[in-house]
């Protein structure tokens, strides 16, 4: 995960995507990240079968971002009993999209010599929130007024850091703040991000110096998004 | 243009007061 860093974008831990046991003794764990503009599956194959693998290619189902691999994924030489080996496979966003339940579902299909292996990854919100996230102040603006209170959704959430602390990590992580104001000591910081397929989603926390339980506020056009950005900004924030 | 800066600061200054007390 070394290039992950460079960046600064907060990366999930990887979780055993497909078990050895369901895997017909092939192991895939994984995690996604970001790296100079695109998004990676960095995943751990380990083969616990009792024959050698190889022959690996991977698909993945159509989804909700366009998600396809930008390359085959690269397996040299055949996978020993035992034998751990780390896989990264760039993404490209320009697949076909078919709109998912939940929306950052993601099904895999991984073929080796023995079988083929279906699991599913879901995508943390984050890995597609793109460097220009940024919205122009007046836009911002706009469209906070013009959306309906019907498009906004509030979460508690915990933080313990400063507002500085705060906008600091979010932006290592491509949330970006576009206006902070201080009101009897409480900060209010307006933020925005971009994801992938260019639905821009706005946010608001309130937080108050002393008090780690501050309020994000979600708006954007489909509320669909804001359960898993909250999911994200606990991620940075609490990572 | 700097009339417009000022014009999008205060605004943001007026959302933020709408909301800071519910």
């Amino acid at each position: 995960s070394g290039p992950g860093l460079a960046t600064g974008m907060y990366v999930e831990p990887k979780t055993v995507w497909l078990p050895a046991a369901k895997g017909k003794g092939l192991e895939v764990s994984g995690t996604f990240g970001r790296r100079q503009g695109q998004v990676f599956m960095d995943m751990t194959f380990t083969n616990k079968a009792m024959q050698q693998m190889s022959q690996f290619a991977i698909q993945l189902n159509k989804n909700s971002f366009g998600l396809v691999p930008a390359s085959p994924l690269s397996i040299a030489s055949p996978l020993n009993m035992n034998q751990t080996l780390d896989v990264s496979l760039p993404l490209n966003t320009n697949g076909p999209v078919q709109r998912m339940d939940p929306i950052n579902s993601l099904q895999v299909a991984v073929k080796n010599n023995i079988d083929v292996l279906y699991f599913s990854s879901p995508i943390p919100l984050h890995a597609l929130f793109v460097e220009t996230g940024e919205m122009e102040r007046r836009d911002f603006l706009n469209e906070w007024k013009n959306l309906p209170a019907a498009n906004e959704v509030q979460f508690p959430i915990e933080i313990h850091m400063t507002a500085d602390e705060a906008v600091q990590k979010l932006k290592t992580s491509n949330i970006f703040t576009v206006a902070r104001r201080n009101l009897d000591g409480q900060d209010m910081l307006y933020q925005s991000l971009k994801l992938t397929n260019n639905i821009f989603i706005m946010a608001e926390i309130k937080m108050q110096p002393g008090n780690p339980t501050a309020t994000l506020s979600i708006k954007c056009q489909l509320v669909d998004f804001s359960n898993l950005v909250h999911e994200s900004y606990k991620a940075i924030l609490q990572n | 243009h700097i009339g417009g800066d000022i014009d999008l600061d205060e605004s943001f200054s007026k959302l933020a007061e709408s909301r800071s007390n519910p």
